[in-house]
């Protein structure tokens, strides 16, 4: 028997590396 | 100084893995459109999308791991982040890169081309932050 498991849903933006630039002000 | 340690892969770069759009759809990493990154980017209030041309590729500390030099946006201010080789970078334009395509096909069945250095990765940063 398999029984249903919820499918786990990522957010779009944990995809993508999140690359702050050095500010300099 | 040290350095940290590569990040390890998290599970949602596996093929099948679902992804939930800014506006609610749900997708397929390996479906996935540059426009649904813009299109995301265009919703969220937070962040949004920058460009980050690779530089340079080199060796990391460990052999599985590379250090990727960026620049990132308009600002082109230089970043540089220690992954492991599999680790896939969205190209612009092109879709899922990573050191070691074969590598992550491998690990994570997704179907990834090579990332090299002028490659136009999609990446974010906050609003406002400037």
């Amino acid at each position: 028997n398999v029984e249903p498991r919820s499918v786990p849903v990522f957010p779009w933006h944990s995809l993508v590396p999140f690359l702050a630039p050095t500010q300099s002000d | 100084s040290s350095s940290s340690s590569p990040v390890a892969l998290p599970p949602f770069f596996m093929r099948g893995s679902i992804i939930q759009l800014a506006d609610g759809e749900l997708k397929r990493v390996e479906d996935l459109k540059t426009e649904d990154f813009i299109q995301s980017a265009e919703i969220s209030s937070e962040l949004k999308i920058d460009s980050s041309t690779v530089e340079r590729i080199d060796s990391g500390q460990s052999p599985n791991a590379v250090v990727i030099q960026f620049s990132v946006g308009e600002l082109k201010a230089q970043v540089c982040v220690e992954v492991l080789v599999e680790y896939p970078f969205f190209v612009f334009g092109q879709g899922w890169s990573s050191c070691c395509p074969d590598r992550t096909t491998q690990l994570f069945e997704l179907s990834c081309a090579k990332l090299c250095v002028g490659d136009v990765c999609v990446s974010l940063t906050l609003r406002g932050l400037r």
